[in-house]
């Protein structure tokens, strides 16, 4: 951080400069330009999320905080050479050797006023599985030491044919369109500067890497695909999650859904119960 | 503690020796890499290398450096390389021939593949434990998401989404289209 940078008169509280309508969401973005951010080295982006939506997987070039204003929902990670632990059991006949149902890495559960850390390059995925609206205000963390590029935020899209929330010329355009009263979508395939990383290599290339067909390749890409950074997931999303097998199990049995709450409660009363049934006070091995 | 420290501490490790690689896939080529695990040097330098080879067609699959930039010199061959920016558009797609040097930054997506007479090359990457992340095989980033959310990411069936995550294991591979030239390792 250079001392210059912090030389400034005065200080102002700043509302979000861009906004992204998204299919199932709205993201909101401060200017990273400001010089305030600039001070600090950081940018801010505030994330709306509805119900059932998927904000898609993505990486950011600088660590992340991210904090839960309101709602709840679940965070995908991938750390690169980790394990997918989360495995659902086989459903082949007995002896035969088949593939598991899905196996992914570990899944988090998160709820309002959680804090959530994401180191940089590290590529995550958020789900709204709540039934009110996720809402969550991230700070990255531009002249950490991880971040080797310059001081610019930049999110890397694995899927999706998603819109740059820190690009200042975002702005410009919404503004323009606003006033032109044009439609908005019209725009995002007009201006084609934002895609996912996959679009960036050649088909034939994806093709290869991951021994798909070409439409399957061009799927990958997010060509034709204008749901923007937040997707509608269609039906629910089935997960691979301790969490939400039980609480399906539970409705299989008949039962109404439980709040986050009395999730929460029941766990505590089940491990407390567990505690209790052992002789020495101690979980069983 | 200086004379402890640096005077008889290792300076040198051989990342040349096929034998020694650590990655290998006998159709399309091998990676060695030293850090500061197998050099100790390195960690004071904050800087590590690999070592690569392709063979003919062979591709090292998508990937990208999470904490380091990669500045690849050309020791051999020619190979056709393509590095993708946060906005998907490919910012270097070209050919890279001997004696070239290639700054790929930390966090784009590259993807290479040899032609014609394979392809050799060193890279310097700015971490001394530089990590890579690879976009397919065994290890990569598509293999570790959940089915369910491929199917919604790329708006494809539960058929295709297994097949994207379970279709490729290896980091190096072979192009099927000109399979026929594949050379012994």
């Amino acid at each position: 951080r250079r001392q210059n940078e912090c030389q400034f008169d005065n200080l102002q509280a700043l509302e979000p400069d861009t906004r992204i309508q998204a299919e199932a969401g709205l993201i909101e973005s401060w200017n990273p330009d400001h010089e305030q951010f600039q001070c600090a080295g950081v940018a801010v982006v505030r994330r709306t999320i509805e119900p059932n939506g998927l904000h898609l997987p993505s990486y950011t070039n600088a660590p992340q905080l991210i904090y839960i204003v309101r709602g709840r929902g679940i965070l995908g990670t991938v750390f690169p050479g980790c394990a997918e632990t989360f495995e659902e059991s086989q459903r082949g006949a007995q002896g035969r050797r088949s593939r598991p149902e899905d196996r992914h890495q570990k899944l988090r559960h998160f709820r309002e006023g959680d804090i959530v850390a994401i180191p940089a390059g590290v590529a995550y995925w958020t789900y709204n599985n709540g039934d009110q609206q996720l809402v969550s205000v991230t700070l990255l963390d531009t002249s950490n030491v991880e971040n080797q590029l310059d001081q610019n935020p930049r999110r890397f899209y694995l899927a999706g044919n998603p819109e740059d929330e820190f690009d200042p010329e975002q702005q410009q355009h919404q503004q323009y369109q606003e006033q032109q009263g044009r439609d908005r979508s019209r725009r995002q395939r007009s201006s084609g500067n934002k895609h996912n990383i996959f679009r960036g290599l050649n088909t034939r290339f994806i093709e290869e890497a991951f021994n798909v067909d070409s439409e399957t390749a061009r799927r990958i890409q997010g060509q034709n695909d204008n749901r923007n950074n937040i997707i509608k997931v269609k039906g629910r999303l089935d997960l691979v999650s301790p969490l939400i097998r039980s609480s399906q199990e539970r409705q299989r049995e008949g039962e109404r859904e439980e709040t986050w709450e009395e999730e929460r409660e029941r766990e505590q009363q089940e491990r407390e119960r567990d505690w209790r049934r052992s002789p020495r006070g101690d979980y069983n091995n | 503690g200086l004379k402890e420290t640096f005077c008889a501490m290792r300076l040198k490790e051989n990342i040349g020796d096929p034998s020694r690689a650590d990655i290998f896939t006998p159709q399309a080529g091998r990676i060695s890499t030293v850090n500061s695990f197998n050099l100790p040097i390195l960690r004071h330098l904050r800087l590590s290398a690999e070592r690569g080879v392709l063979y003919n067609n062979g591709i090292y699959t998508p990937h990208w450096n999470m904490n380091a930039h990669s500045v690849l010199y050309v020791l051999r061959g020619q190979a056709r390389i393509q590095v993708v920016d946060h906005f998907g558009q490919a910012f270097f797609d070209g050919e890279v021939r001997q004696g070239q040097v290639l700054t790929v930054p930390q966090h784009h997506a590259v993807v290479k593949q040899a032609i014609s007479e394979g392809f050799e090359w060193v890279s310097f990457k700015t971490n001394d434990n530089a990590w890579v992340s690879p976009l397919a095989g065994r290890t990569s980033v598509i293999r570790a998401l959940p089915e369910a959310v491929l199917m919604n990411a790329f708006q494809i069936s539960r058929d295709q989404a297994q097949k994207l995550k379970y279709n490729r294991e290896e980091t190096f591979l072979l192009s099927s289209s000109r399979s026929s030239q594949r050379r012994a390792a």
